[in-house]
């Protein structure tokens, strides 16, 4: 399935 | 985080400084699209609020803050404290045929059907076209002045740097954001044409940008 999203990134 | 992810965060905020700078030194938006800034607002608002959910560093948190309210600022310079120096004539894309596609596109494709996740998503597609009223509005005056274009120069470093990030990422850590990836070249392929503009005449020729 699809990557969860990295908030860490702006 | 690595450099090139650095460098675009930098990137990303000397735009954001410059343009804010340029207007409250200069007391005047001329030839800034206010529509344009009223969509950074909005990506913001809409990518940020998980400041109100997850802590992830004091950096994200700082960054994410100042970005809030820098681009919030410049918006309140621009229909408020300058408003009379504002070029709404010229200023004249319609921001519905961008906030429409966006908004129907981030409920079909994004990575779960959740608020936070739809209005990230939609954040993303929405930071890809959001400086299109503002190079429209160039090609409507057939110019730009020079700080403009660094600021649109630093802005479109920016992703162009996420891009660099997410190809290292992918090399050492295998991480792939497919939505963040795709929607960053959109957002970079945007800029290529003033890219090219920039280097062969505002920092070869005149300092100002006279579109052909």
């Amino acid at each position: 399935d699809k990557p969860t999203v990295d908030k860490d990134e702006l | 985080m690595n450099i090139f992810r650095l460098a675009g965060d930098v990137s990303h905020l000397v735009a954001i400084i410059i343009l804010f700078l340029k207007i409250w030194k200069s007391k005047s938006c001329a030839g800034i699209s206010g529509k344009s800034q009223v969509l950074f607002a909005l990506v913001f608002t809409s990518r940020y609020l998980d400041l109100f959910t997850v802590f992830i560093s004091a950096y994200n948190t700082i960054m994410k803050l100042v970005f809030l309210v820098l681009s919030y600022a410049t918006v309140y310079l621009i229909y408020m404290r300058f408003r009379g120096s504002y070029d709404s004539e010229n200023d004249s894309f319609r921001v519905e045929f961008l906030l429409v596609p966006v908004t129907g596109l981030a409920f079909l494709e994004n990575y779960a059907f959740t608020p936070l996740e739809i209005l990230w998503t939609f954040s993303i597609f929405l930071e890809a076209v959001a400086i299109m009223p503002q190079l429209f509005m160039i090609t409507k005056t057939g110019e730009a002045e020079s700080i403009t274009t660094h600021y649109l120069f630093f802005l479109g470093l920016y992703r162009a740097l996420y891009l660099a990030n997410w190809v290292w990422r992918y090399h050492t850590e295998g991480f792939f954001d497919q939505i963040a990836v795709v929607s960053g070249v959109v957002q970079t392929i945007f800029y290529c044409d003033f890219f090219y503009l920039y280097v062969t005449r505002v920092l070869r020729g005149s300092g100002k940008m006279s579109l052909p």
